[in-house]
């Protein structure tokens, strides 16, 4: 008896059933590092930590944002196999006269971007917050005077010209050539100024020019000539914030553009509950506090790719590793900030469902919610053991989920859900 | 494709070091 409940202990987490539900007040994390002084406070875009004012843009509904979710995911993995499918994508899941103006990119659904920041831009500074993603590589803001149109958003949309640090990128510049890399689009020129434009797999979209102006993310980090997309005409599911942080492999993301300070390194805390707050770390001061850390490498199948890939070789559920064979994660891993739910393989999520339910067969099932097709209903239990997932990566590197990151609480207790779903085609 | 989502990622602290093309993972590092 001694030995099965050491192992429960070991392959569970015990978790206060109100512990899940979102608090209504702010929390700020004790473990904020600033060990460096490069960190930026991470919140989520739609909790009590947040200073949007969530009452100028309609909130998305539950479903809505699962179903943002799928295409964003759907989206990275058509962009995945080639740009030109990336594009086919897009026209097939659009119907908007607009998206037939814009390019393709390699970009993703911004409904589903939780995570914000705080930045400066521009002299005098303007603060911007900016959902960051380590999805996309293209940093933009809404900019006056937002000749196409703008959406409500919770700061002062930026104006360039009210900034003493702001130059327009020409069409002859060398670096109007790098939007094709970047946001995968070929620029288009106006009036000898360089225009950017970016379509979202949900057909968000920013249009704009491509300039350049002093970023601010901390008193002492402070980039000059940092690229960005000054959007001119911007539409989508970006609630209110100003845009985007672009976290990915590009020439163009914020970081290759502070290589030379930061050395392309940087870390984040997501917040475990809506209701706290986590960082956003650049530079060497990344994850050093620490002796636990393990490192993976990066996936060569994705060496081509601005995507971060990894190898992901196997899962464990409650202590078992899962009978998944190795071809079924031969397609790659991406990870990304941007993206809610992990998704899988079918096999490979169809068998960590059935050890899931299993581990959990003492336990109310409640009512399956769009894609999440387990759930739970907690509403008369005080507090719950859940089975610790463990992910395998490459390089003999563990890392076991957080009991904070195993769950969606929909509506209430009475609908707790799984947060895994399997792709439609094991192919995807 | 396979994706890592930020549910997941909460409560792990992820350190990118792009440079030595590796991710590290720092689980209860929040």
């Amino acid at each position: 008896r001694e030995t099965i409940e050491k192992n429960l202990l070991h392959h569970t987490h015990t978790v206060q059933v109100s512990s899940l539900l979102p608090s209504t007040t702010c929390t700020p994390s004790t473990k904020d590092p600033h060990r460096n002084g490069s960190s930026l406070k991470v919140v989520h875009k739609h909790g009590p930590c947040s200073q949007l004012n969530q009452d100028k843009t309609k909130t998305p509904t539950d479903a809505e944002i699962l179903e943002q979710d799928q295409l964003r995911a759907e989206f990275i993995q058509y962009s995945r196999r080639s740009k030109r499918l990336g594009g086919e994508f897009l026209r097939r899941k659009s119907g908007s006269k607009a998206s037939t103006n814009i390019p393709a990119n390699l970009g993703g659904s911004f409904g589903t971007n939780n995570y914000i920041v705080t930045v400066g831009l521009g002299t005098p500074k303007r603060s911007l917050t900016l959902v960051f993603d380590t999805g996309s590589d293209l940093t933009w803001t809404q900019c006056q005077p937002c000749a196409g149109s703008c959406y409500d958003q919770n700061d002062a949309i930026f104006d360039p010209s009210y900034s003493s640090t702001y130059t327009n990128i020409t069409c002859s510049s060398p670096l109007c050539s790098q939007l094709i890399s970047g946001p995968g689009n070929q620029p288009t020129c106006s009036s000898s100024t360089c225009v950017y434009g970016v379509l979202y797999g949900d057909n968000s979209f920013s249009l704009g020019f491509f300039g350049k102006e002093k970023l601010t993310l901390t008193a002492k980090d402070v980039f000059k000539d940092f690229l960005f997309g000054c959007g001119q005409y911007n539409k989508g599911l970006f609630g209110a914030t100003a845009g985007l942080l672009g976290l990915g492999r590009d020439k163009l993301s914020l970081v290759e553009q502070t290589a030379n300070r930061y050395g392309r390194i940087f870390s984040y805390c997501l917040p475990p509950t809506s209701s706290s707050t986590g960082h956003l770390t650049f530079g060497k001061g990344s994850g050093k506090a620490s002796n636990t850390i393990k490192f993976t490498p990066f996936s060569k199948s994705y060496s081509k790719s601005s995507f971060y890939g990894l190898d992901l070789l196997g899962i464990s559920v409650a202590g078992d590793k899962l009978a998944i064979p190795p071809s079924v994660f031969s397609t790659g891993l991406i990870i990304d900030s941007g993206t809610i739910l992990t998704y899988l393989p079918p096999t490979a999520y169809n068998a960590l469902r059935t050890a899931f339910r299993q581990a959990m067969k003492n336990y109310t099932m409640g009512e399956a919610f769009s894609i999440l097709d387990t759930c739970y209903d907690f509403s008369n239990r005080n507090t719950i053991s859940i089975p610790k997932i463990v992910f395998s990566f490459r390089g003999g590197v563990d890392v076991e989920m957080d009991k904070f990151g195993v769950f969606l609480v929909v509506r209430s207790v009475s609908q707790v859900c799984l947060a895994f779903t399997g792709n439609k085609n094991a192919n995807d | 494709t396979a994706i890592f989502g930020n549910t997941q990622q909460r409560g792990l602290e992820v350190v990118y070091d792009v440079g030595g093309s590796r991710i590290g993972f720092v689980p209860g590092g929040c």
